[in-house]
């Protein structure tokens, strides 16, 4: 799935 | 957090910092694009929004709050304190043509359409591409400082080793970002020139500078 949603990265 | 993405973060801050320290200590901004600078200030505010809805660590944070302090100080040292230094008759790539298809690109091509959403799709975007004002006045002068050529080596690498990190995550977190990836892929190869210029030329020793 794509789960880009997640901005965990800066 | 993998090895690549820290050293990817690590080269990012390192890269923030030596254009600070070199700009401060020398007085001057020669040689820097202020538009490629305030390009990132904008990339940074409109990506950061999330600090006041979403926390996800103390480093985080902490790396956001620098990463956006440090982009306004520099804009501030450009445009205000050492504006006189500042070589604007280089520094003459039209923003525009990054800033609007960027935009128009993020409402059409985003994860979800939300203001946030958007705003953050546009921050990955435009980031892609804030570094060719830079590289269009290397081009134009021919030439750049040895510590300039460091500052966009550090932070050239900084998204190649988040390319690595993607493929780690996809791996073993089953994790992938598709807009992430594709901007990531499409700002490091506009980098792949400098790069070799860079290992052929500044680590031997020479300064940078272009055949005529």
């Amino acid at each position: 799935s794509v789960n880009g949603l997640k901005h965990d990265e800066l | 957090m993998n090895i690549f993405r820290f050293l990817g973060d690590i080269s990012h801050l390192s890269a923030i910092i030596i254009l600070l320290l070199k700009i401060w200590k020398s007085r001057s901004c020669a040689g820097i694009s202020g538009k490629s600078q305030l390009l990132f200030a904008i990339v940074f505010t409109t990506r950061y929004l999330d600090l006041f809805t979403n926390f996800i660590s103390f480093y985080n944070t902490s790396m956001k709050v620098v990463y956006v302090a440090s982009s306004y100080a520099t804009v501030w040292m450009i445009y205000s304190k050492f504006k006189a230094t500042y070589d604007g008759n280089h520094d003459t790539f039209r923003v525009e043509f990054l800033i609007v298809p960027t935009a128009i690109l993020s409402f059409l091509v985003n994860h979800d359409f939300t203001p946030l959403e958007i705003l953050w799709t546009f921050s990955i975007y435009l980031e892609s591409v804030a570094i060719l004002p830079q590289l269009f006045m290397v081009s134009k002068t021919g030439e750049a400082e040895t510590i300039t050529s460091h500052y966009l080596f550090a932070l050239g690498i900084y998204r190649t080793l988040y390319l690595f990190n993607w493929i780690w995550r996809y791996q073993f977190e089953e994790f992938f970002d598709l807009i992430a990836i594709v901007a990531g892929l499409v700002q490091t190869v506009l980098y792949c020139d400098f790069f070799y210029l860079y290992i052929t030329k500044v680590l031997k020793g020479k300064k940078l500078s272009l055949p005529a």
